[in-house]
């Protein structure tokens, strides 16, 4: 059987299992330091009032991201890999096995650090997010057409950085949205908060409302 | 046979080839933009007089960073996997064939953006060396010991924004001696050029004077 068939039944189980208890699943990738635990701290800011959240933080070795989130008072696992350069469908799966997912809104899965990888191995979320920041330059988007291309919401993070870069956000978008036309472009700060109500609002609260 | 093992032959038989025309390859990685191509950019800039260079610029679908070092007037010859995330043995075997060894001085192999992958994959480099920027945060060594631990040399680059990204340089310096006693590491600003006059004596010069 195909590798990434076998995977992809693995995630549709996954997927079939939050639907089953009504919880939704965000799974969010990027490269290393790109500003993926920041975007989700943010997110569990503004959420954890309203919506009963678990965070997954994947990475090789560390829980120090874990720790990032838990000191919101929102529970954090740290799903760690060892060597292996993301997250696969089956190792969340034995994670969402040990949640009261009856008593829970929202799944947010910290991917590992790693542009290229994860987006071949879909975890069974109901929104895939990459998060890439003004930092890694302006190729991001033709560099990786196939990863975006996969993508429903990209966060241009790190925006307070853009002028400092010399990175021209408007070309980036504009790529992004060549490379995937569907896909929703979101620009944040998250050291000023700069796009967080928006990123709150567009990729949690609007898509739950419709369901 | 083990697959890892295999690749592993594959690099000593790179490297036998290599030291039969006495050329030196140097493998650069590191994340998505973290500085890789500025570097090697800035390697041939300060290089290109005195040594005869080829430089193979690794990444999925673009010519963009082959086409920034022929600006320099240097070789440059892009080599693409498609979706493949690291570089190997075999694929630059095939390159190394095609180049005249007997007229030139040193190879340097950029490899694809990602932090995790390309240490588990020796190309039969002279050198081993790790782009990581300061816009990455500061916990990228303890995150990835396993890939510093295989390293030679670490440029720690972009410092130019340490203070504005606010990352302590040398507790980052001290984690990297904590995973790797051995490697030697230099700061650089490939916008201002600091450090990088010290990065070509001890990464490219020392070296070859005592061969
Ligand atoms: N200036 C600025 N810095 C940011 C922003 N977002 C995150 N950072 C910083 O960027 C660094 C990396 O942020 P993280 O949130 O740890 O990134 P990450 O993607 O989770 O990193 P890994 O999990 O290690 O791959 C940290 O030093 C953050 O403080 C931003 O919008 N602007
Ligand atoms: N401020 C600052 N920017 C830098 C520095 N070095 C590189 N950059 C910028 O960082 C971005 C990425 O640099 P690249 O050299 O393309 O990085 P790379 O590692 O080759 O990127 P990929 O090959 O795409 O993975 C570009 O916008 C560069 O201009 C530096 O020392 N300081
Ligand atoms: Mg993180
Ligand atoms: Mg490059
Ligand atoms: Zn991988
Ligand atoms: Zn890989």
């Amino acid at each position: 059987i195909d590798f990434l068939e076998s995977h992809r039944k693995l995630a549709e189980a996954n997927r079939k299992l939050l639907d089953e208890h009504g919880v939704t699943m965000i799974d969010v990738m990027g490269s290393v330091g790109a500003g993926k635990t920041s975007v989700v701290e943010q997110l569990v800011r503004g959420l954890k009032e309203k919506y009963r959240i678990v965070v997954l933080n994947g990475d090789l070795v560390t829980t120090i991201d874990q720790d990032r989130i838990l000191r919101h008072g929102v529970e954090a696992i740290q799903v760690n890999t060892g060597k292996e350069c993301h997250l696969d469908a089956a190792l969340v799966r034995t994670v969402l096995e040990r949640l009261d997912l009856g008593n829970l809104d929202l799944v947010i899965v910290e991917n590992v650090g790693n542009l290229i990888c994860p987006a071949d191995f879909p975890l069974g979320s109901h929104r895939r997010v990459v998060v890439t920041s003004v930092t890694e330059g302006p190729y991001v988007a033709v560099k990786h057409p196939h990863v975006f291309a996969e993508m429903d919401f990209v966060v241009i993070n790190k925006i307070d950085l853009a002028s400092v870069m010399e990175v021209d956000v408007s070309k980036l978008v504009g790529d992004l949205r060549s490379v995937n036309p569907r896909a929703r472009v979101v620009q944040t700060s998250c050291k000023d908060g700069t796009g967080i109500p928006e990123l709150i609002t567009r990729l949690v609260e609007e898509p739950r409302r419709c369901t």
